[in-house]
């Protein structure tokens, strides 16, 4: 079979689907001070799953709250700095609304997924800490 | 009531792949 860290250079999804990679390319971010960029993905992905039945209403607000609070207010954090100035203002409208999308972060997360796999994946790969690994 | 921190890691942890 396969071995796990040759998977992890086909692709940045095959990489987020593995424990251990995610491990190791959560480290290389450390390095380069962008570890909020894997943890908002994880997030936005996280957010999409929760379950659309009423109990979970109440706590969707809050967790898009939180998310919001974290990643995209602070305009000098990585994520917020990345993401473009009209997905932010999408997601701040959607926050005043009472209803909550389940898909109010994709067009975020997808910006920021295309600059992981424009540059930190490609970058990861050719890290000492893959090379290593591997 | 949980923290919005708690919140936020119960998120990330929900969408990491389970261990194989």
């Amino acid at each position: 079979p396969t071995p796990p860290f040759l998977k992890w250079a086909e692709s940045l999804h095959s990489l987020l689907d593995d424990q251990d990679g995610i491990h190791l390319f959560r480290m290389f971010l450390k390095q380069e001070d962008c570890t909020d960029m894997l943890d908002f993905w994880f997030a936005c992905s996280g957010f999409r799953k929760l379950e659309a039945n009423e109990s979970n209403e109440e706590k969707k607000g809050k967790l898009a709250k939180a998310i919001y609070k974290k990643f995209i207010l602070d305009t000098n954090g990585i994520v917020s700095r990345q993401i473009k100035p009209a997905t932010k203002s999408f997601i701040r409208d959607s926050l005043m609304k009472l209803t909550i999308d389940p898909a109010m972060f994709d067009q975020a997360q997808t910006e920021i997924q295309t600059i992981m796999e424009d540059n930190t994946y490609p970058l990861f790969l050719k890290s000492d800490i893959y090379l290593e690994y591997t | 009531i949980d923290s919005e921190d708690d919140l936020l890691q119960e998120c990330i942890s929900s969408a990491m792949p389970k261990k194989k």
